[in-house]
C-alpha cells in the first residue's frame, strides 16, 4: 500500500 | 465515477468540487485521486476523458502542493505518456483527448517549473516527435 510519505517513483516510460 | 459519468449531459462542477475537497481532506487524497483519474482518462469513451481531464485540471488548481507532487511522478505521468503514444493506448484515443492531455503537460510545465519531471516527460514526448507543435 501507498502511505502518505512514500516518496517512490518508477522511470520515465519510453515511447 | 459521479464527476466523470459519460451520461452527465455537461461538466458537473457540484461533484467536481466534491472530489477536489475530498482529496483536500484525506491523508491519502492525492495518491488514491490519481489513480482513479489515469483510469478514466485512458476511457475508450471520450466524453468520460474529457471529464477527467477536467477534473484533473480542476484538481492541479485547487488541491495544492500534495496533489502537485503526485503528478508529479513519473508514475502518473506515464500513464499520461500512454494516452498519447501510439506505442500504448494512442491509436484508440479521441484526438480531442490527446489534444487535451498536451495542453495540460505544456501547461504545467510553465505553471509548475518545480515539478521538474513533468518537464523530462513533455520533452520526451517532443524529441519522439508525438507533441509536433
Amino acid at each position: 500500500t501507498v502511505s502518505f510519505h512514500d516518496d517512490s517513483d518508477e522511470d520515465l516510460l519510453n515511447v | 465515477d459521479k464527476a466523470t459519468n459519460p451520461s452527465n449531459r455537461q461538466e458537473d462542477w457540484e461533484y467536481i468540487i466534491g472530489f477536489c475537497d475530498q482529496i483536500n481532506k484525506e491523508l491519502e487524497g492525492p495518491q488514491i485521486a490519481v489513480r482513479l483519474l489515469a483510469h478514466k482518462i485512458q476511457s475508450p469513451q471520450e466524453w468520460e476523458a474529457v471529464q477527467a481531464l477536467t477534473v484533473l485540471e480542476a484538481c492541479m488548481k485547487n488541491c495544492g502542493r500534495r496533489f502537485h507532487n503526485e503528478v508529479g511522478k513519473f508514475r502518473f505521468l506515464n500513464e499520461l505518456i500512454k494516452v498519447v503514444s501510439p506505442k500504448y493506448l494512442g491509436d484508440r484515443i479521441s484526438e480531442k483527448v490527446k489534444t487535451k492531455v498536451i495542453e495540460l503537460l505544456y501547461s504545467w510545465t510553465v505553471a509548475l517549473p518545480e515539478e521538474s519531471k513533468i518537464k523530462d516527460a513533455y520533452y520526451m514526448l517532443k524529441r519522439q516527435g508525438i507533441v509536433m507543435f
